[in-house]
């Protein structure tokens, strides 16, 4: 047994939980925010068997796409003596961060 | 240490960190949605000693139980030419789902 | 790569995660509630290679600092024969309960 766990973009993550359920999947939705952005993001939490891995992974890259955007981060808390100067930079937003761990024991009751 | 991540059905869920708390057991608790349902759910996060574990499955046991209901799940997202026959389901809910993960660093700050 | 699982206190997280991203490091955060207190308290999920391990642990000590507090616990759920008699205990809370996980497999979409 596997559980996934994947942060993706919430524009993408209906799409996403549909895919992973016509493919017969069980899923579990939170929602996160990004530490960077500060911007509202899902993390889905899937545990399987590890011969649906593939699929799973399949199904989530082909479900989210990485795309550019402009933003301005938070100005940061300064240490004494550190200067601030804000610009717009651009990052790259969407797409999917997946963390696959080792389930020990998994229980049904 | 072991880290014990349950899905469990939100009206169980009072009733368990109750008994995890009288049981001396720490936990975190974090809200979530069921993947097929669309359902609120709670995710609950418990880390413990090996000699712990199963008292804290025995407790998930007794606090959750499954039942039968039924749902109309979510149209799903088309793909050109499928057709879509929509009629309730039987499902069954409550229980939990539990992962138990091997810890390989722990620390109290 | 590592998982590390971070429950801080939410006074304690927006500092935390200032530092975190200017060490530059990336990081989930999620809202969450103690199981004990059943006050609001942050879960933070950062992916990261092994040698950053130590600087994020480092960050985390200095961010989050443990205090005490009186409070009411929740009376709880009485099996028969029981009596409660309530009044306010002293707890430790702030301070950082982190878990460190091991990733079989990471993969970005
Ligand atoms: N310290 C830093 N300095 C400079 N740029 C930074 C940065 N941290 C993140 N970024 C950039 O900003 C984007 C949004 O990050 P955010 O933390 O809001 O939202 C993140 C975060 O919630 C999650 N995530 C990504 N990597 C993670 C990791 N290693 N651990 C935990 N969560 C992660 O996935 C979301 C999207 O990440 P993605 O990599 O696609 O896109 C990231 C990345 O391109
Ligand atoms: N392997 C796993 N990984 C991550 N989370 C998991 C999981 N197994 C269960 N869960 C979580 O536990 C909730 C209850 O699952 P249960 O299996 O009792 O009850 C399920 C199951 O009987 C059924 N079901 C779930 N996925 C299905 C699918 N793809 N096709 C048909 N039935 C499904 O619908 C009920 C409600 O599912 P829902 O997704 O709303 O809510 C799920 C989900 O949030
Ligand atoms: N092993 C673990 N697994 C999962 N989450 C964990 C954990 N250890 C700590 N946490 C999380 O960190 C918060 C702060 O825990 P701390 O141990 O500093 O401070 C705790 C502890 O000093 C005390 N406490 C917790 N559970 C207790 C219990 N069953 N009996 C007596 N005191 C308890 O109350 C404070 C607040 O606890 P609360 O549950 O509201 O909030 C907890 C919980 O959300």
């Amino acid at each position: 047994m596997k559980l996934i766990v994947a942060v993706v973009n919430s524009d993408d993550s209906r799409t996403l939980i549909e895919r992973l359920m016509r493919h017969g999947h069980s899923a579990t939705v939170i929602g996160s925010t990004g530490g960077f952005l500060r911007e509202g993001n899902t993390t889905i939490v899937i545990g399987a068997q590890e011969d649906k891995l593939e699929d799973i992974l399949f199904v989530i890259r082909q479900s989210c796409h990485t795309r550019k955007q402009f933003i301005n981060p938070l100005p940061p808390v300064l240490e004494p003596g550190e200067l601030q100067i804000p610009s717009p930079i651009e990052v790259q937003v969407g797409g999917a961060t997946v963390f696959v761990l080792s389930v020990e024991r998994f229980e049904k009751y």
